[in-house]
């Protein structure tokens, strides 16, 4: 019991930020008077106050030092009124507790991401929201308080957790904060006494509440049994209790509407607004970054990019569709930058033939005119059209080739059947060729051999003399 | 609205003014 905690984790909630934001709507105040029952008696009292709900916490939602940054380090004491009004705070309510006489920011305090003020791991109810919109109550350990992988932006330090997980928790929050410890019963009193009271938390939706009671100490107002029940009929699930009394100041659009406890210094007729530490404050959702990464505007807590490629929620992606420049380019902020070799607004077309480099802005300077390679200008550049070029060893003219981007398909495509086309009709006049001579030869292989005449074999009846000569000399022939 | 110099004195604190929280 009141020992501080340094390491470990202690007793809290952490509630899930929401999903994707809804259209935002500003904070929802709500005025109550309502009837408590009166302790002792039999009749009951009457208690005003304002019940405040804001969505988008992380957004709308801050911590702020009194009299804005630094407050704390200087101790400042400042009306809610001052520090509402110079941070634009549509609803503000005062926060923290403090030294009344040193102006001392008491407990844990993390205002917009800047960890003011430090409880040492001193254990007391807080009430913080972290980077990733997470809303955490309970008890924390300085370690956890000092998190840095997913740290708070926005934490202060109350006394009493109220409500946990909808159930109330102040008599387990006694125990938690010290009670065994008081030396006058103190803290039991301040549990239980009727008075102005504040309390912030939030609800099943993730929503910020904001609660404050109007009241007198030990005359008017309500203890914080009654305010846990009341945050708890309206739906809250956890909440702490911060500073009440003379100190509990209601402030809408920069004027105080509520009906503060203190007496003024000069006429104790009136009431004044005293002059506290710190402060809970709703105001116009504000983008993460603030200044969307220098590339957008922020309006009502959504970045708006400016040009037409930059995207995301913060306006920190670039994005140039869905084709993402083909693979052929980087997305810049001015559209697709095409790497060499390639052009059009998605990188998607290569450069026409005879040209290359970033943007095509070069001519080819191979000789003969040859093409080449688009990317780097290199005229020992293969591709199909080229290949075949080279090899039956001539290449066109820039001039006589057709233009890349205008019919980029038909070239190659036409070129192709032409080559084949040739090449087919080369073969069958090869093949031709071949038969012919191969057909002539034979016919001469045929006539190659010997051969005899056979002269008439009549002549009005009777044999010639050669043929009789031939009759009876078979060695005689003729030789061709 | 002008407001004036509060005199502080609805006075309600969890902890005696006098003590200190040290660890025991």
């Amino acid at each position: 019991d009141c020992r501080p905690v340094r390491n470990g984790t202690r007793p809290h909630e952490s509630w899930p930020p929401p999903g994707r934001a809804r259209p935002h709507r500003g904070p929802v105040v709500r005025r109550f008077v309502s009837y408590f029952p009166d302790s002792g008696n039999v009749s009951r009292r009457a208690v005003s106050g304002h019940l405040t709900v804001a969505a988008a916490p992380l957004r709308s939602f801050s911590v702020l030092e009194p009299g804005g940054p630094g407050g704390c380090a200087a101790k400042r004491l400042v009306t809610v009124e001052e520090t509402a009004r110079a941070a634009g705070c549509l609803v503000a309510q005062n926060g923290g507790f403090f030294r009344m006489d040193t102006g001392e920011c008491l407990g844990n305090i993390v205002s917009n991401g800047d960890q003011v003020g430090s409880s040492g791991g001193l254990q007391n109810a807080q009430f913080g929201i972290r980077q990733d919109g997470t809303l955490v109550t309970g008890y924390l350990s300085e370690e956890e308080v000092l998190d840095t992988k997913n740290p708070f932006v926005q934490l202060v330090s109350g006394v009493v957790w109220l409500l946990r997980n909808g159930e109330v928790y102040i008599k387990e929050s006694e125990e938690a904060e010290c009670d065994k410890t008081q030396e006058t019963g103190s803290f039991s009193k301040f549990v239980n006494v009727i008075s102005a009271r504040t309390a912030v938390g939030h609800d099943r939706e993730g929503r910020l509440v904001l609660f404050h009671a109007d009241g007198q100490t030990e005359q008017r107002g309500i203890n914080l049994w009654d305010m846990a029940d009341f945050l708890k009929k309206q739906g809250v699930v956890n909440a702490i209790n911060l500073d009440g009394g003379g100190s509990a100041t209601f402030v809408v659009n920069g004027t105080v509407s509520n009906y503060p406890s203190d007496h003024c210094k000069d006429n104790s007729m009136w009431r004044c607004p005293r002059r506290i530490s710190t402060v809970v404050c709703v105001h116009e959702p504000r983008c993460n970054p603030p200044d969307c990464n220098g590339h957008g505007t922020c309006v009502q807590g959504t970045c708006h990019c400016t040009g037409h490629f930059w995207g995301g929620d913060d306006c920190s992606i670039l994005d140039c569709g869905p084709s993402n420049c083909s693979l052929h380019g980087l997305c810049t902020e001015n559209g697709c930058q095409c790497h060499a070799g390639w052009i059009g607004s998605n990188c998607s077309q290569v450069c026409p033939l005879g040209r290359y480099g970033p943007n095509c802005q070069y001519a080819c300077t191979c000789e003969n005119s040859c093409l080449c390679d688009p990317k780097s200008g290199n005229c020992n550049f293969t591709s199909t059209v080229q290949d075949i070029l080279s090899q039956v060893g001539q290449c066109l003219g820039t001039s006589m080739v057709p233009k890349n981007e205008e019919h980029p398909y038909f070239t190659k495509t036409a070129w192709l059947s032409l080559t084949l086309a040739l090449a087919l009709l080369l073969l069958l006049s090869a093949a031709a060729n071949v038969t012919f001579i191969l057909g002539s030869r034979a016919s001469r292989r045929r006539l190659d051999g010997e051969y005899a005449y056979h002269p008439l074999q009549e002549m009005n009846g009777e044999l010639n003399s050669l043929e009789k000569e031939q009759q009876g000399d078979p060695t005689f022939s003729i030789k061709d | 609205l002008s407001t004036g110099e509060s005199l502080n004195d609805d006075l309600l604190l969890p902890y005696p003014r006098t003590r200190t929280r040290l660890p025991r």
